[in-house]
């Protein structure tokens, strides 16, 4: 048991650091975490990757962790979701060494949004007004109501495997007239995107929801983040579908789902899981 | 190494002899020193992310408590000193002679990991674990 007023007494820096001998120290304690340099994270990160609910792990996972570090840290993301870890998450975290959670890279325009904001800058092609095809970049390449999301799992740490993988995305409860509508939410893997037809998708997971439902629906990623991070060029993203009881596509905000907007804390995300394949030896210095 | 047969009877006494005066010097030493050395344990030592300026990228914890292990593994080890076996009889011969054969050293018998909570550069977000960065206890080895 570790009183805080010890925490100040006996800190490492006795004295005025010169900045050589603090960029020495630095330096050392950086190597120690296995970072080749001090990262810089954009300074107001529009999506920052769950940091609630990665906090959530960090807590189950110290037993000494400061419990001002929470509370600190809760302040700054008050009102946000309480991003619940699950048995299964706690299973996952006991056998890693790393947890990685990552930001959601598309823009995040679903097929409406392109086609509102293509409308203005040329007709698109002939055929039925559902499966309008844009060009532009990748991310704009969605049929309506169809979400795209993309993650960058290249930057991972080295020498460690994958041991499980999940896509999150926070539902809100709606008030439906009829209190038990039904909702399909589909997850497909983005197999090609041939420049002038469809996607090839690849159906990974699925939820039925009902509109009164609100927290966080998990999709097991773990097959497609391991595919990803073998060979990146096959990550071409997913995209997501939302249907209503009678089959047919319904933008996904419809249901509740939050896909890029909403608060900080409610962005949809990936969280990978990994274990150390090889010991990582630290180069002497 | 065995001594000769013929002059155990006498070597064994010297032995006995010098046993005895090892330990006379040992309590004289304690109390002429009057700082009586302290003996092999753990002692604070916290490391400050928060002192290192790294509070922008480092989400949790503002640092951690790695304590450092300091104290003489001096004849004779008390229990509660985590001697190895090893180490009571190589403070033993360092006391029989001491320039030929050093004392033990006082060292981690037990470590803990901590886990830290940080950005990277694409504000992912990353937990993760790292072994042996807490001492838990300290011994003779």
């Amino acid at each position: 048991n570790f009183s805080v007023d010890n925490e100040v007494g006996s800190s490492f820096i006795h004295r005025r650091l010169r900045s050589q001998e603090r960029r020495e120290i630095q330096r050392e304690i950086l190597s120690i975490l296995g970072l080749p340099h001090r990262p810089r994270p954009h300074a107001h990160a529009k999506h920052t990757a769950a940091p609630t609910f990665m906090l959530d792990l960090y807590n189950t996972v110290s037993t000494e962790a400061e419990p001002r570090a929470y509370s600190r840290y809760r302040a700054v993301l008050e009102g946000q979701a309480s991003a619940a870890v699950s048995p299964q998450d706690s299973r996952f975290l006991d056998d890693a060494d790393t947890v990685m959670s990552f930001v959601n890279l598309a823009s995040g325009a679903s097929g409406e949004d392109v086609r509102m904001i293509l409308s203005d800058i040329h007709k698109p092609s002939a055929g039925s007004p559902d499966d309008v095809i844009v060009d532009g970049d990748r991310d704009l390449l969605v049929q309506p109501h169809t979400q795209a999301f993309w993650f960058d799992v290249s930057r991972i740490p080295e020498g460690e495997a994958i041991t499980a993988a999940e896509f999150r995305i926070y539902k809100d409860f709606i008030q439906e007239r009829d209190g038990n509508e039904t909702f399909r939410v589909s997850v497909y893997q983005v197999l090609q995107e041939p420049p002038d037809s469809e996607a090839a998708l690849l159906l990974l997971d699925q939820r039925d929801v009902w509109a009164s439902d609100d927290g966080w629906l998990v999709f097991d990623l773990t097959a497609t983040s391991t595919l990803w991070q073998l060979s990146p060029e096959q990550n071409l993203g997913l995209h997501l579908v939302l249907e209503d009881r009678n089959g047919h596509k319904r933008n996904p905000r419809r249901a509740g789902l939050l896909t890029g907007s909403g608060p900080k804390d409610k962005q949809p995300f990936l969280v990978v899981f990994f274990k150390v394949k090889a010991v990582r030896f630290r180069g002497a210095r | 190494s065995a001594p000769a047969q013929k002059g155990r009877q006498s070597n064994r006494s010297k032995q006995q002899k010098a046993v005895q005066e090892a330990l006379k010097a040992a309590e004289a030493g304690s109390d002429t020193l009057g700082l009586s050395k302290e003996g092999c344990k753990k002692h604070e030592l916290y490391v400050s992310f928060k002192e290192l300026g790294w509070q922008d990228w480092i989400i949790a914890p503002e640092g951690y408590a790695a304590y450092y292990c300091e104290g003489e593994c001096a004849f004779p080890l008390n229990s509660d000193m985590n001697a190895t076996n090893h180490a009571i009889v190589q403070t033993l011969v360092h006391f029989i002679n001491p320039e030929t054969v050093p004392q033990p050293c006082c060292a981690p018998t037990q470590l803990n990991g901590i886990s830290v909570l940080y950005f990277d550069d694409s504000s992912n977000v990353i937990l993760k674990k790292y072994r042996n960065m807490v001492v838990r206890a300290c011994g003779c080895h």
